[in-house]
């Protein structure tokens, strides 16, 4: 790229924030950067908007990352996938029939503090960095913290837990962020959220064992999805609702998303099984964004193809 | 900074309900400091757990005696750690 940031490694947040702000520089006419909102710690929470029809409102695909801190790879995969699309955006006809007729916005840093708080203070940090009045233990888990069956199944209330939902939904300033800012614009029909690791394609629910309406479609197009991502290196994902996939988990964002009309909701739990969890080393990057690219484009095309 | 000497990562394979309830006296045990990475769920997945290094034999007599099996999939966490910093602060060099 033009300030010759290397996607093939983990970056601060600054640097990310710096290629972003590159990135919308380099490519005026298709991406602008956009700031949503703030973290507890009052850092910005900045999204790319990816769009051919500048000013108007169309139906839109929300792809999220980093939201546990700790799951590096999400956060890389997200800003090497956002140079994607402005390089391959009127080369690679699947991408540029997509901005055709859809935006996309990518969060690459949902949850800044905790990244910061990964590079200075402690690697394995989850939540936020949020206080928790009457407790030593700081954070909420903001994969816990949505309006979906909030404090139900799959979260705990005691702040030192990994999994505590926070003191009621939307406690996190960082997940209220998002939902104020998709619900002013009221045309999302997909959100995609990279997490890691385990190599897992699911859709909702995670509250409830429930099957959601649309699930049969749902599945159809994950395995699709996870059949294009092994073509390119044979990596395996499984496929399934959250719930029974790996296990129940009360006030997600792809919950959340699901039950506000967006039908097509996803979570990716990117590389790899175990081997190095959440220190998946830098040179694995490259690959892992690759394929999981061709993942994301199959459930593109498959909204593109069937807005509702 | 928070060090990792020593610490280690375990994968315990839960074969079954029985298993999953005798697992849950060490998610409940809190002196112990266990860093869930994947939690215990009703599904036969396996957990992975970062173990301090003061906690590894407490871990391993608890898993030994409940005849629990598991592997060790990274075996000292800090080394890892180590070699992604020293590769962060040369990428930063190399961006300057």
């Amino acid at each position: 790229s033009s300030n010759n940031f290397n996607y093939g490694a983990y970056h601060s947040l600054e640097a990310i924030y710096r290629e972003m702000d590159s990135i919308a520089r380099d490519f005026p006419a298709l991406v602008s950067r956009v700031k949503i909102g703030h973290s507890f710690e009052n850092r910005p929470m900045y999204v790319l908007k990816f769009s051919t029809a500048e000013g108007r409102r169309r139906p839109a695909i929300w792809l999220n990352a980093g939201i546990h801190s700790r799951e590096w790879i999400s956060q890389a995969t997200a800003i090497w996938t956002a140079r994607k699309i402005v390089s391959d955006y009127g080369k690679d006809p699947a991408l540029t029939s997509i901005l055709e007729k859809m935006d996309i916005f990518l969060l690459p840093v949902a949850n800044p503090d905790g990244y910061v708080y990964t590079q200075t203070q402690n690697r394995l940090w989850r939540k936020t960095r949020s206080l928790n009045p009457g407790s030593a233990c700081v954070g909420a888990d903001p994969n816990r913290n949505w309006n979906a069956s909030f404090a139900g199944e799959g979260a705990s209330d005691n702040p030192c837990s990994e999994i505590y939902h926070g003191p009621h939904a939307n406690s996190e300033v960082e997940v209220k962020s998002v939902v104020d800012f998709i619900q002013g614009h009221r045309n999302f029909k997909c959100f995609i959220d990279l997490h890691s690791y385990s190599q897992l394609l699911m859709y909702p629910y995670g509250y409830t064992i429930k099957k959601a309406p649309d699930a049969d479609e749902l599945d159809e197009v994950a395995r699709r999805a996870a059949k294009a991502l092994a073509s390119l290196s044979g990596t395996t994902y499984q496929v399934g609702p959250t719930c029974t996939t790996v296990y129940p988990a009360s006030g997600s964002s792809v919950d959340w998303a699901y039950d506000n009309g967006i039908k097509y909701a996803f979570t990716f739990e990117l590389r790899d099984t175990g081997h190095y969890g959440f220190l998946l080393p830098a040179n694995q990057i490259i690959p892992t964004a690759e394929e999981t690219w061709l993942g994301l484009k199959t459930i593109m095309e498959h909204v593109r193809d069937n807005l509702y | 900074r928070e060090k990792f000497f020593g610490d280690q990562v375990f994968r315990i394979n839960v074969r079954n309900g029985d298993e999953s309830s005798k697992l849950s006296q060490l998610v409940n045990s809190d002196n112990l400091k266990l860093n869930f990475w994947k939690s215990p769920s009703t599904f036969s997945r396996p957990v992975d757990v970062l173990v301090p290094s003061v906690s590894l034999q407490s871990v391993r007599s608890f898993l030994k005696s409940q005849g629990l099996e598991y592997s060790v999939t990274i075996e000292d966490l800090q080394a890892l750690l180590d070699n992604e910093d020293e590769e962060m602060q040369h990428n930063e060099g190399q961006e300057r």
